[in-house]
């Protein structure tokens, strides 16, 4: 087999820019959905970690609840989804 | 299933909408009808109506747009969020918003219905044969007037069926030309254009005028999308150009070169490396019906599920031929009742009745027969007068036992009379209840049975008047021998009583004696705005108490805080 091209990557101009790494997209994705850094009506911030954020997240997806941003759960993550969050406040 | 915090559901079942804009996608005739279909999904299983309006102010207001499209919820181009909708209520509430840097369709690809033609509006059979060659898009090929057109069959050449695809030449939708035509060329603001444009628009939708001078006549349309048309990008509704040049090597093909998410783009010129003019190939698409019945959920008040199959779980997925989960069926009849016969007029709740609470979990606390005031009150013998309830700042578990709250502290208990605002004790526990150990971590009085449970750690106990069962195991009730203990009881409709540890609860059938399915939940999930460690929960007077330290935080039946204030001055009335 030959080896795989470098494929080269290109900024396309116009493109919403969404190259985010890992770590920074699931951050985004626990907290644009309601996983992390809620705040409350009452003024009640709860504090969750990231990890019991991910939990909750992958009982909420049906995965397995490991607390770590493993392979499933960011591809669960890059999946198209509705707008509105999970966790409602 | 779930249902949004306080009760959010229509307070009528005639509920209107409007389509206030549409996507230049599929054509309007394709989005009504995936629209009213999206209805259908859930009247055919409420007592629910839905009647469009073309003017005016509806209850669930429909729109189009892209990135920042007006409200604090900006979209994200292609892919990633596809749509969001707003609970029901005034305003904003209740409409339902898609993002248009999607391609919209029915799911499998472009949903070309055809104009003109001979086959009567059919819709594009793709792929078609058309002179030896294999057609997955409309084309021109064949004809000189650049007007793209498919066959309605698989093999035109067979049975020259055919019809025309959208197209700018052929129709506009919406602006005030009434669907006519785009005139090439036309002026505006000064400059002639020979395409459609998105210029003097901050929204990117293209438009055209309808005659040769906008400037002068001020009659505009909005151009349809080719289905080769590519989506997003920074050529929008322009065509793909093939071949094209990209890093110096030709392409015949659209292409995933360049990009790490693997999507598939092309050039809208010949030479990308030059141009630097792209956009994504139209692909599947997602389908309008499936996205806009999840979106009406949400406007009908329904949050989302965590059952993968659902319609209202928060990932999208093509299904071929969809019907609704039963999760959606419970949960959009739990807030609105299931469908009464052929015209449903449902029986107008009077004033008494409340509105059934919008949760599995709960049914309105103040629904709660209210405890009876006990007729003969076992009276103990006050221990130690001097041991005073406020001089402590944390109780064991606060709880309601006959009426009136009970404070419980290391084997003592005081007793706040429901009719005088006076605190009572302290007395012995184990005078009253000989079997019970001298720290209790919660406790409640089954409503319908006049039984008391307590639990301390991993056991429990059920007191019948002066008769007692236990200790036995809290993992015979079906709780996880993970639990170190029970730390709060919420009775919550006929028979189900709420069991909190830790940052989770357990709904108990006292009946059956066992945990229903689905739980465990996360308190703060569903409780939001209350401290997901509070070390007692308990029910008085139709407000749920959650106790942490020296306070409590009060929720009303709607579920929300409406107080947090001290245990010892509001509840002891120290």
């Amino acid at each position: 087999w030959s080896r795989p091209l470098k494929s080269t990557t290109v900024t396309f101009s116009g493109d919403i820019i969404k190259n985010m790494t890992d770590t920074e997209l699931a951050e985004t994705y626990l907290k644009k959905f309601g996983y992390l850094n809620t705040v409350h009506r009452s003024g009640f911030q709860s504090m969750v970690s990231t990890s019991k954020a991910l939990k909750r997240m992958q009982r909420q997806m049906g995965l397995e609840e490991t607390g770590e941003l493993d392979k499933s759960t960011l591809e669960a993550m890059k999946q198209p989804r509705c707008g509105v969050p999970d966790v409602a406040n | 299933y779930k249902t949004f915090d306080g009760d959010l559901k229509w307070d009528h079942n005639n509920v209107t909408y409007r389509i206030l804009n549409y996507s230049p996608d599929m054509a309007s005739f394709l989005i009504d009808d995936a629209f009213a279909r999206a209805f259908k999904v859930w009247s055919d299983v409420t007592p629910l109506t839905f009647t469009r309006l073309f003017d005016g102010t509806a209850d669930i207001m429909i729109s189009f747009g892209k990135t920042d499209h007006g409200d604090p919820y900006p979209f994200d181009g292609k892919d990633g969020l596809l749509a969001h909708a707003y609970p029901p209520g005034e305003g904003m509430q209740g409409d339902a918003h898609f993002d248009d840097d999607e391609y919209w369709s029915l799911g499998k690809g472009p949903a070309v219905k055809t104009l003109y033609g001979n086959a009567d509006g059919a819709m594009c059979h793709f792929p078609f044969t058309f002179e030896g060659k294999s057609y997955t898009t409309c084309t021109t090929d064949g004809r000189s007037d650049d007007l793209p057109w498919c066959a309605t069959t698989a093999d035109y050449s067979r049975d020259k069926k055919y019809g025309f695809c959208p197209s700018e030449l052929l129709y506009t939708f919406g602006g005030n030309a009434n669907g006519a035509e785009c005139v090439f060329p036309f002026v505006f603001l000064g400059n002639e254009y020979d395409s459609c444009t998105t210029e003097g628009r901050s929204d990117g939708y293209r438009w055209c005028a309808t005659t040769d001078n906008f400037d002068k006549d001020k009659k505009y349309g909005f151009c349809p999308s080719r289905d080769t048309t590519v989506i997003g990008g920074n050529s929008e509704g322009e065509s793909c150009h093939f071949p094209f040049v990209f890093l110096g090597k030709e392409y015949d093909s659209c292409t995933s070169e360049g990009r790490g998410d693997g999507k598939l783009w092309c050039s809208t010129t010949d030479n990308y490396d030059e141009d630097k003019k792209w956009g994504f190939c139209p692909d599947q698409g997602y389908s309008l019906f499936l996205v806009a019945a999840h979106e009406f959920g949400h406007a009908l008040g329904l949050d989302h599920s965590n059952i993968r199959e659902a319609l209202m779980f928060p990932m999208y997925s093509y299904v071929e031929d969809f019907s609704l989960h039963r999760d959606d069926i419970e949960g959009i009849q739990y807030l609105y009742g299931p469908k009464t016969g052929p015209d449903p007029t449902p029986p107008q709740p009077d004033s008494t009745t409340t509105a059934p609470y919008p949760d599995p979990d709960e049914t309105d606390p103040t629904d709660e027969p209210e405890p009876t005031e006990p007729t003969t009150t076992t009276t103990t013998r006050p221990v130690d007068p001097t041991k005073d309830a406020c001089k402590l700042t944390k109780f064991d578990t606060i709880t309601v036992i006959e009426g009136g709250l009970h404070f419980f502290k290391d084997g003592h208990y005081w007793k706040m009379s429901s009719r005088s605002d006076k605190v009572n004790g302290p007395f012995s526990i184990s005078e009253r209840w000989p079997a019970l150990p001298a720290v209790i971590d919660s406790a409640f009085e089954d409503l319908l049975t006049k039984k008391l449970y307590f639990f301390s750690g991993t056991r429990f106990w059920v007191y019948t008047g002066k008769s007692v069962l236990g200790p036995r195991s809290i993992e015979k009730l079906g709780l996880p021998n993970s639990i170190q203990k029970v730390e709060g009881a919420l009775q919550r409709g006929k028979g189900k009583v709420l069991l909190f540890s830790g940052e989770e609860y357990w709904r108990l059938d006292v009946k059956a004696q066992k945990i229903d399915n689905g739980y465990p939940r996360y308190t703060d999930v569903v409780f939001g705005g209350v401290p997901n460690d509070a070390h007692d929960v308990f029910l008085y007077k139709g407000h749920i108490y959650f106790c942490r330290d020296r306070f409590y935080w009060r929720m009303n039946s709607r579920r929300q805080v409406d107080r947090v204030g001290y245990v010892k001055y509001d509840l002891l009335r120290c």
